[in-house]
């Protein structure tokens, strides 16, 4: 099973044209195996970057020196997901 | 029965489909399952059909799961199923729905991608086909339809997790979809349930052009979006794909109505802006509540604007 340790979602805000360039060149870095889960379209939409962790230090680096505003949506991937599995097994304890 | 099924959770494949047979014996008169087809691994596709009797009626079809990693939508489909079943004879727009048309669910879309997210990797999205002289797999099965298949809103590339396929209806997932919807000839409205961003979204993504009944679309979707706020004040923008959120190409609902069904709509459920489509699972009964109205909304416009 695939694992997601440490990797982050960042929501980033592209202010413009050239931004919302970038942030699609940065989609297509395959070595940085980054997943748009949600594309960035215009300025001033929201554009969700799941970056793995190996990557999160160049990808930060790129956005905070092209200026690109972003925050960190999701902190730890895999800890979302193994609070999702704990939660999936509850049910079933207690129907048993 | 369906009353012990945890609706507040999310579930496996196998606990679906064993709570889809458990729904029909609770409402043999209304409630059947059919098979559509299998999926690339050979897995069944399984619609779940509510009808009141005769023969080739007016539907609507309805489908979540295509994107696997968006459990929340699998998961509405389920509470909505179950809504559907338990509200014919009580609510009288569901009554009146199914005294004369009949509604197709396809809860799992894309069942080899929804193995592989409870198996190996949740953030899987695409199908599971192998890509010639790729080490990549999948298709993205919301680019691979035969409507505006290969423009710039999807992806030559298979690792792309846009990539649409060799060739238009490449997936069988999909073209179990066309085939059926082909067939079956009399379905006036197709409802694509995807998440996340809080959209209700209509044609065409493939193109500028508005759509020819782009008004009235229009018109229904604001109506659907203000009852789905009402319920928990969750905000949804509409409008066309393309004008939106951005140019999509090869997608089920710009496919649907060019076929002419013209009640084409692509929902794109929740996002508190925290958790993306990884909504916690105590996210799924409101989301699943208050997305109920706004489909209520577009199934009774269907019913009143025969076509």
């Amino acid at each position: 099973e695939q694992l997601f340790v440490g990797d982050q979602v960042l929501r980033i805000v592209a202010s413009n044209k050239e931004q919302l360039t970038l942030l699609r060149v940065l989609g297509e870095q395959e070595e940085l195996q980054v997943d748009f889960w949600h594309h960035p379209t215009s300025p001033g939409h929201p554009a969700d970057l799941r970056v793995p962790f190996s990557s999160l230090q160049a990808v930060k680096l790129f956005l905070e020196s092209n200026r690109i505003p972003y925050r960190i949506m999701i902190k730890d991937v895999q800890e979302l997901l193994d609070e999702e599995k704990k939660n999936m097994t509850k049910p079933r304890r207690t129907e048993r | 029965s369906t009353s012990t099924f945890d609706f507040a959770s999310y579930h496996t494949m196998e606990e679906i489909y064993n709570w889809m047979d458990t729904l029909v014996q609770d409402h043999p008169s209304l409630v059947s399952k059919l098979q559509i087809g299998q999926s690339y691994e050979n897995r069944p596709l399984y619609v779940l059909k509510f009808s009141t009797g005769g023969s080739n009626r007016p539907a609507i079809w309805l489908d979540t799961g295509i994107h696997s990693r968006e459990w929340i939508t699998q998961a509405t489909g389920v509470w909505t199923a179950n809504k559907i079943a338990e509200e014919y004879g009580q609510d009288p727009s569901v009554t009146a729905i199914l005294d004369t048309m009949d509604i197709f669910l396809e809860i799992i879309a894309n069942p080899d991608g929804f193995a592989f997210t409870h198996s190996s990797n949740r953030l899987w999205r695409k199908t599971r086909s192998l890509n010639a002289g790729s080490r990549c797999v999948g298709v993205d099965p919301n680019r691979n339809w035969d409507a505006g298949f290969g423009g710039s809103g999807s992806s030559s590339n298979p690792c792309s997790e846009i990539y649409r396929g060799p060739h238009p209806h490449s997936e069988r997932e999909v073209k179990a979809i066309v085939d059926f919807i082909l067939s079956h000839g009399n379905v006036k409205s197709a409802i694509s349930i995807h998440s996340y961003s809080q959209m209700l979204l209509f044609p065409y993504g493939y193109k500028t052009t508005p759509a020819a009944h782009h008004q009235e679309l229009n018109e229904l979707a604001k109506k659907a979006v203000s009852d789905l706020a009402a319920v928990y004040g969750t905000k949804y923008t509409y409008g066309s794909v393309v004008d939106t959120i951005y140019p999509a190409d090869g997608t089920a609902t710009d496919w649907a109505y060019d076929q002419g069904v013209k009640y084409s709509f692509t929902m794109e459920l929740r996002d508190t802006g925290r958790y993306g489509f990884l909504l916690p699972s105590n996210q799924i009964l409101p989301t699943a509540t208050e997305t109920w109205p706004a489909l209520l909304d577009i199934m009774v416009h269907v019913l009143e604007h025969p076509y």
